[in-house]
């Protein structure tokens, strides 16, 4: 009898999450939209900048290399070995098949 | 007491799903909001300086970051028709995307930890429909994404 | 140009979720482990 209520409260659990999950998948759905359109929206796009104090003043003194590449391109980061002198190689590829990317040196001097 | 069983196997597979869901649901109204504040922020310097910035000061959305130590030895290749980049480093780097820039500027009005000030979360609600609301209140107060699904489960091992 | 090796993270510019640049960094940060 205690296994058979306990199927009973488990189904009606799972259909309470079954609800929630659709709720969920269609929030999220709605969400990438609205950020879709605002991509595209004219007016929001031309406003959709940082400066390069904003970024200098997000890593406390780094050299940064801001890239800006289209669509699809690809990064690869192949997991560091050692090198002949004994010190790792980090190495970074960026590819594009359709179009140049642009590579900007930034530091605060 | 199979069917039991396999209900609550099932249950648990549910419940991480919609954990995940809803860690990509708050992720997703994380730049809905960072995007919205860096326009509104854009619009309201250049109403004040009466100019748009030099366009060689400012970089466009999307983009990416690479940040290394200032001492880092950079080695950079570039193909003829600059599609091809390859980078050497001989320090280890970091690679962050402009979301990341946006939180850290302030953008995201501390919603991504849980420090979010009550005039900042008026604002983060005004920036997402009533809908979600909720959910930006969860992130304010940094509630873990768990704790509402407790109150739907009702038992122990939520 | 590069030959990609199979041992590569790899990040998609507009494809990929942040959390692939997340695992890049903390696999620098630890050394290549």
């Amino acid at each position: 009898k205690e296994t058979l209520e306990r199927v009973e409260f488990l189904k009606a659990q799972m259909a309470e999450l079954e609800l929630r999950e659709q709720e969920l998948d269609s929030q999220k759905a709605w969400l990438q939209q609205s950020i879709e359109s605002m991509t595209q929206d004219p007016v929001d796009s031309r406003f959709k900048y940082v400066t390069h104090e904003d970024i200098c003043n997000a890593f406390n003194g780094d050299t940064l290399l801001a890239v800006i590449a289209p669509s699809g391109t690809q990064l690869e980061v192949p997991v560091p070995e050692m090198g002949q002198s004994g010190q790792k190689k980090y190495q970074v590829n960026l590819r594009s098949q359709s179009a140049p990317i642009q590579v900007m040196l930034i530091n605060r001097e | 007491a199979q069917e039991c069983q396999n209900l609550e196997l099932e249950k648990q597979k549910r419940m991480e799903r919609i954990r995940q869901k809803r860690a990509q649901l708050q992720e997703l109204i994380l730049q809905q909001i960072a995007f919205k504040s860096l326009v509104q922020r854009n619009q309201a310097s250049e109403a004040s300086s009466q100019a748009p910035p030099p366009p060689g000061s400012v970089i466009q959305l999307p983009f990416i970051i690479l940040n290394t130590s200032v001492r880092t030895v950079i080695d950079c290749s570039i193909s003829n028709d600059k599609c091809e980049y390859l980078f050497n480093f001989d320090n280890t780097f970091e690679i962050h995307d402009d979301i990341e820039i946006l939180k850290r500027m302030g953008m995201s009005l501390g919603l991504e930890n849980g420090k979010c000030s009550p005039e900042n979360l008026r604002v983060a609600k005004s920036l997402v429909p009533k809908s979600l609301e909720t959910y930006v209140t969860g992130m304010a107060s940094g509630s873990t994404h768990t704790s509402s699904l407790s109150g739907l489960c009702g038992d122990q091992d939520c | 140009s590069c030959v990609t090796p199979n041992s590569a993270y790899t990040y998609k510019f507009n494809g990929s979720p942040s959390k692939e640049l997340s695992d890049i960094n903390r696999m620098i940060r630890q050394g290549g482990v």
